[in-house]
């Protein structure tokens, strides 16, 4: 399974909708401070099925959706969709190609959709959960994370190898 | 259950001490069950030794030998439940230039077997991208994307 | 007692909203009292609004944004009570090149009044030193001290 | 009152004397990963009289001493000496230079001297308690507690003007 693209609006910062190609290999974000590096990688984990505002730094599950800047207002809606291809069929799912898409709303309603079919957050959750690509799996390292790993306490550490068991 | 945890723990730290090596150009590491007897709740101790250094308390490693070490525990873990794709986000801020590059090697490896999206404001880690994204903010508050050309970065 | 500590945070605040606006080039930030009626106890919470930006909860705010805050504060504490030397560890670590540069542009202004050791890997920093060591480890796990001159750093 | 030297010996990776000496301005410390600059700061720190292991990244007190290399066997001692210039009288001494000593053994026994004369810790932490200069003051940032001062809670924060008042 590969990443293909992400589309990200109205999440954060990227009021305007982005498109993100993924190929095969390293892929680096460079930028300056504050210009949303690491609002793509939560929009990223947020897709994928995140439930903590905190995780993704944030204090209430609406904060993910772009609040407005002196220049613009604040819109109603986030949505992120991942596009994967999945012919090696790691995801257990009959389909070669595979969109993901979360949608919030400021009402406090979410959206997910699976190939545009709607589904419910568990359904995405559920499509990661083996694969060590969910959130739950160290694929992703936020950023601070590091200073972290070495001053965890040893049962954290030890949670980390059962994950990975 | 216990069977399980053991062999993957074994594996783990196979690799975390092959990869310490690999990263830090010598010295040993090792992943130590803090009491043997209890495998099946016991926490997990980090030992790591830099080349040249006498064996030492973990705290007393420096912020970048620490984040070094963190990173080959994230290696070795990717290596034993290995990941279609995998988000770094500033690993590299405390390591120096030669670290850098050690990391960024190792990163081109583990990238042959899948994809990660790597932030970072570091030269050699930038230089080991097969694309590069920027995101700007003409706008103030709001973010856009460029694709950068490698050869169009700053010395 | 009450009257010291609320003239106290009167001029932090002054300095800490000035020294944001300078380090962010816009924007501004202040300290405020959680509970206003209890000045002997209540805790402070800091509020920061970078330029173009609505004013947002603190942790939304990045790495590099919540690093410079950090400074601001810092430096605000310095202007009120100011330190015959200062010690800074690599507080420059999470900052882009163009924050480094306001950093150091402000160091050197605080420098005409007190001493400075700065350890920092940071090109821009480096460039602000009047003085500049370098600490090498020829022999493993023993530090040595070289001075560096300041042409002879790589680019 | 300023600077003017820094004494090191048997103090972390120190095992050799090494002399820093410090002038007006702006003095940047370089250096690759774990060569020792952080020590330095350790050592200052430590000869201003910080009593927390801890603090100085330690578990016991004679962590501070340099315990070998693969090439170099573990000393008995650790030493840092503090030449400061006190021509403007801030510190509450009599003195125009003055020197700060401490030595720490192996066996545990401290030694603190101000200007060749014997005394106790706490006179040499008591000289700099109105400086903000001591280690109680915010003189003195470690590496990785920027990262700290923005997630602090309220009441530490407060704490910090508290102390600058
Ligand atoms: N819902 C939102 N609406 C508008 N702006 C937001 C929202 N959430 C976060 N932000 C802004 O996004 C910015 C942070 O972006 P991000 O963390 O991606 O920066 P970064 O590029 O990673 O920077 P650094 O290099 O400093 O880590 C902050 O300025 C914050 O105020
Ligand atoms: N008592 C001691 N005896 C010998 N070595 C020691 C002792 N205490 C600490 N060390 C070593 O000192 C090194 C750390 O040095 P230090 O923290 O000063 O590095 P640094 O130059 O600040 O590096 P970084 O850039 O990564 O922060 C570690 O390798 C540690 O093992
Ligand atoms: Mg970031
Ligand atoms: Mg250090």
């Amino acid at each position: 399974m590969h990443l293909k693209e992400i589309e990200i609006q109205g999440f954060k910062t990227f009021v305007d909708r982005v498109k993100l190609k993924i190929g095969p290999g390293i892929t680096v974000i460079v930028g300056p401070n504050g210009s949303g590096k690491s609002n793509v990688a939560d929009a990223i984990l947020w897709v994928l099925g995140e439930q903590s505002a905190k995780a993704l730094r944030g204090s209430r599950m609406d904060d993910v959706i772009f609040s407005g800047s002196e220049k613009r207002r604040p819109v109603g809606m986030a949505e992120v969709t991942l596009h994967l291809d999945n012919s090696d069929n790691t995801l257990p799912l009959d389909f070669q190609d595979i969109a993901i898409t979360r949608r919030f709303f400021r009402t406090g309603e979410g959206e997910y959709f699976i190939n545009k079919i709607p589904c419910r957050l568990k359904d995405i959750q559920e499509l990661f959960l083996d694969t060590g690509s969910g959130r739950n799996g160290l694929a992703i390292i936020s950023q601070g994370r590091i200073e972290q790993i070495l001053s965890a306490r040893p049962e954290e550490r030890r949670t980390v190898i059962e994950e990975a068991a | 259950m216990a069977r399980k945890f053991k062999d993957t723990l074994v594996e783990v730290k196979k690799h975390f001490s092959s990869i310490f090596h690999e990263l830090f150009n010598g010295g040993e590491a090792s992943l130590k069950l803090i009491n043997s007897e209890d495998i099946l709740e016991s926490g997990l101790e980090i030992i790591a030794r830099p080349p040249g250094k006498n064996p030492q308390n973990l705290a007393l490693l420096s912020g970048g030998e620490k984040a070094l070490t963190a990173i080959a525990f994230i290696f070795a873990l990717l290596k034993v439940k290995p990941s279609a794709f995998c988000i770094f986000d500033e690993v590299d801020t405390a390591l120096d230039e030669a670290n850098v590059e050690r990391f960024a090697r190792l990163l081109r490896k583990f990238a042959e077997q899948g994809q990660f999206i790597v932030i970072s404001h570091r030269q050699g880690t930038m230089a080991a991208a097969d694309i590069l994204y920027g995101v700007t903010m003409v706008d103030q508050g709001i973010s856009q994307l460029v694709s950068v050309r490698l050869d169009q970065l700053p010395a």
